[in-house]
């Protein structure tokens, strides 16, 4: 927040939309502005009205250059939008750099508006910027898939801090459950994957990265890296040849590169050979040397060629059968350094990759230094 | 190789319009001591490079001016804007 928390002491707020850009359909503009503040009376109590004349609390307007504040624009790049926080006269308003060009759409060709807007907004009820990455507070312009785009927990709570929801009107899913501590004895995961040298271990909307490029274990929440993605993962696994990280709940998957999720997806499970009968994956590997990967499902296991994207005939085999010393179910599967992990609730099973024999059982949290 | 002369002032000017902009920097213009100065450059440096997880060094190296050169908005990181 801005030092002395400076917030609206009303819950009805007004905005006007003064001018358009040229860049966009006027039409676009004022579904980017109505999106950017649903976001944020999504999680607070406020509720946003538009009027189209006379003073309203939020005044938006695109400008360049000198536009009458002490905070010149300074054309294509640099500074691209600022906006006032909460108080009278000019307290609350948005400018968009006119210099930028704005688009819809999520390309590196110009800047989202919906992306800005909501930023800008979240300074016209009161936020600072925030120093987590990811969070739409962020100080600098990230391209991202804004489908579906959902508030990062770390601005939820920032607006929460200053508008508080009465406990009628909080959404059920903005009460996450609390992450569990790294060295908890009894802390399980919905899902594991690499993700580019790093592993990634998943837990309701939590992540625990694990890196070689910083000694610390990182946290955040999915949301951090895919806004548009539900939290609760069944499966996730990589391709890293191919960069690209498969992620699975219930009946639907994603696929993402980095930060992106590529088009065309979610796409439903039986896309990748399953039967109708099978509704959700347990866990998923991929095995960097054959390019199969192996999806688990109840105490059976499916074989899937990543060369002819099509499943191996002979599947679904019992787990128990082909690797030893796993009679249950796999919650989550890693491969790492020539080993599998199998884990299951707190425990995690090494094997040997191509043996497929037992060599030791862990904590989870092993990979945590605990 | 080391950075051109020229570039590296280019590099200066802009990271000084970026720290008055954005961490509150003021320049010290009536102070006897150019080194004053440039401590209290490389404070509001090292101010930014902690806010967005860099390398805490005071010195204006490569990945700080990358980020200094981030599309962003216009709304100071730090302290308060009037």
């Amino acid at each position: 927040t801005f030092p002395r928390n400076p917030r609206w002491k009303k819950e009805d707020i007004t905005y006007r939309i003064l001018n358009y850009t040229p860049d966009m359909l006027q039409a676009d503009v004022d579904e980017a502005i109505a999106k950017a503040f649903d976001l944020w009376s999504s999680v607070t109590p406020l509720r946003f009205t538009r009027i189209y004349s006379g003073d309203a609390d939020i005044m938006i307007s695109f400008a360049a250059g000198f536009h009458g504040d002490f905070y010149s624009f300074d054309g294509p790049g640099g500074t691209l939008a600022h906006a006032y926080p909460p108080s009278n006269g000019i307290g609350g308003d948005a400018h968009f750099d006119e210099d930028e060009n704005w688009t819809k759409f999520t390309t590196y060709n110009g800047y989202n508006l919906f992306l800005v807007a909501a930023h800008e907004l979240g300074h016209s009820l009161g936020l600072g910027h925030s120093n987590v990455f990811g969070a739409l507070m962020y100080p600098i312009y990230m391209a991202k898939d804004t489908r579906n785009f959902r508030l990062p927990q770390d601005d939820i709570d920032g607006i929460q801090a200053l508008y508080e929801m009465s406990p009628r009107e909080e959404p059920t899913e903005m009460t996450p459950s609390k992450r569990p501590a790294d060295c908890d004895p009894h802390l399980a995961f919905d899902a594991i994957t690499t993700l580019r040298g790093e592993i990634l271990f998943f837990k309701d909307s939590y992540v625990w990265r694990k890196s070689p490029y910083f000694s610390e274990i990182e946290h955040d929440t999915i949301s951090t890296f895919w806004p548009s993605l539900a939290a609760g993962f069944d499966a996730a696994y990589e391709v890293d040849k191919k960069d690209r990280v498969i992620f699975f709940k219930d009946n639907e998957y994603w696929a993402v590169s980095g930060y992106n999720i590529e088009a065309g997806f979610p796409k439903p499970i039986q896309n990748l050979g399953f039967p109708r009968s099978v509704r959700k994956i347990d866990a998923a590997v991929h095995d960097q040397n054959t390019k199969k990967t192996y999806f688990f499902v109840g105490n059976k296991y499916w074989s899937f060629d990543e060369n002819t994207q099509s499943m191996e005939k002979g599947y679904p085999r019992k787990i128990a059968a082909d690797f030893q010393g796993i009679g249950h179910t796999v919650d989550a599967a890693l491969q790492k350094n020539g080993h599998f992990y199998f884990f299951h609730g707190s425990n995690q099973y090494e094997l040997d990759v191509k043996t497929k024999k037992l060599v030791r059982v862990m904590k989870s949290n092993s990979w945590f230094d605990c | 190789f080391p950075v051109a002369p020229e570039k590296e002032k280019e590099d200066m000017q802009f990271a000084q319009k970026y720290l008055e902009n954005f961490y509150d920097f003021k320049e010290e213009k009536h102070s006897l001591f150019k080194s004053k100065n440039l401590d209290h450059m490389a404070d509001k440096i090292r101010e930014m490079q902690s806010f967005f997880g860099l390398e805490v060094t005071g010195e204006l190296n490569r990945k700080t001016m990358d980020m200094m050169k981030q599309p962003r908005c216009g709304i100071p990181d730090v302290h308060s804007y009037s």
